[in-house]
């Protein structure tokens, strides 16, 4: 599903170039949960944001379900992003002064959704991280726990080919981690989808088929 | 240190009022770090806001090394905020257009930190955290760990009375944890000082003093 080779990725500032990935190759075939791990500052959020076509890498190729997804058109990139991708940002993303409700209906808007289904799937998406009982509540008056599980029932609403996560679990307790990871299960049941998570924590790790490690830009 | 009683946060929307926190009652002393942990939604920010003086509680007393803080007018407790607290909050916020070292600078300047001492304060917060080599980097161009440990060393500089700590690990890897912790102990061994850590890592509560545990705004 997902072939990336020779990534790289420099940034240039004041004090010279930083090279935060290096030549890095990755693999995803779908059905597969695959963890990403490494200390604080290794690149696995920019490794994140170059599969989602969010950051464009210095060097390297992407291949996407056998199409080169870097030479798409800036549309062609918004059409992937919109349509094959779930991302779960490592910081809170959610729009604070719309509703849970809303901040999960706009992806189904912008996929096309029919506005006689849409209702079905936000409040299932949000079953799954036991958050109905939020449904109405303004995202700025979550919890920092409650927000995270919104933007993962967020991302994956559009039951996208592929979920990018990173670091899904940083704000949970042990009980809603391990929910998400029964979510993430569930949505890879098909063998269509395929679930890529940058995470610290080894339970979640433990959860994944693979474990792949970056260290200082290698992988 | 800190004598909390009776402690109840309502909050009313349109649907009704939701409890957050019911009748807490806490004691921290000085040279502890206490360790708050509890389900997603269970009211420990709240919690935390509150004994910032980030938040007013619904009822209840808190008084802080003797002194009824709830009383303080507006000067007082932004005083109180200023010099006597440092917060870790849950979500990154520190000034995305400054650098690293202004983000550090601020508090204390604000604490009225004399011009010559600043740097070599700076400095050092830095270096307990493992960020000297981002020192004049861009705080919107650090990975989501970096902000983290700048928020930590942010809420440390001013070598406040009381460090109140909002889940200060949880973008960390493990190493980057215990060097976290590593520095709470260093600040709390004059005897002078207490850390309350609101967490969701077993690794961070196994080197506190103690471990509180809020369940549906019960502590
Ligand atoms: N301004 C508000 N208005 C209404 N409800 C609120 C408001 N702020 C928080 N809440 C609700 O209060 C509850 C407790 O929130 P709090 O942020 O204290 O939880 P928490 O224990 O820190 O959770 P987490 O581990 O997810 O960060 C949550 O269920 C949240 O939805
Ligand atoms: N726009 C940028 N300009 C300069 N340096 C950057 C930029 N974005 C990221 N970096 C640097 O690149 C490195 C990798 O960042 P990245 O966000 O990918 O790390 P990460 O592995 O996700 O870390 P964490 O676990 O802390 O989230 C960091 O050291 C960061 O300071
Ligand atoms: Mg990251
Ligand atoms: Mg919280």
């Amino acid at each position: 599903l997902i072939e990336v080779r020779g990534l790289t990725k420099e940034y240039r500032n004041g004090a010279g170039v930083i090279t935060v990935l290096r030549d890095v190759n990755l693999q995803v075939t779908p059905g597969e949960i695959i963890a990403i791990m490494g200390p604080s500052g290794s690149g696995k959020s920019t490794l994140l944001y170059i599969l989602g076509l969010l950051l464009p890498p210095t060097l390297g190729s992407y291949t996407f379900a056998g199409q080169d997804v870097l030479s798409l058109d800036r549309r062609g990139q918004a059409e992937f992003r919109r349509h094959k991708v779930g991302f779960v940002f490592q910081s809170c993303d959610l729009l604070e002064n719309s509703t849970v409700y809303e901040n999960l209906e706009f992806p189904l808007i912008y996929a096309g959704e029919d506005r006689q289904t849409r209702p079905a799937k936000i409040l299932a998406a949000l079953e799954r991280v036991n958050l109905s009982h939020r449904v109405y509540h303004n995202a700025n008056h979550l919890s920092g726990g409650e927000k995270q599980r919104v933007a993962v029932a967020r991302a994956l609403v559009n039951e996208p080919r592929v979920i990018l996560a990173d670091e899904p679990t940083g704000q949970l307790d042990h009980d809603n981690s391990q929910q998400i990871m029964d979510y993430f299960q569930k949505i890879i049941a098909t063998g269509e989808t395929a679930v890529v998570v940058v995470t610290h924590d080894p339970e979640i790790a433990a959860r994944c088929s693979r474990i792949h490690t970056l260290r200082d830009g290698l992988l």
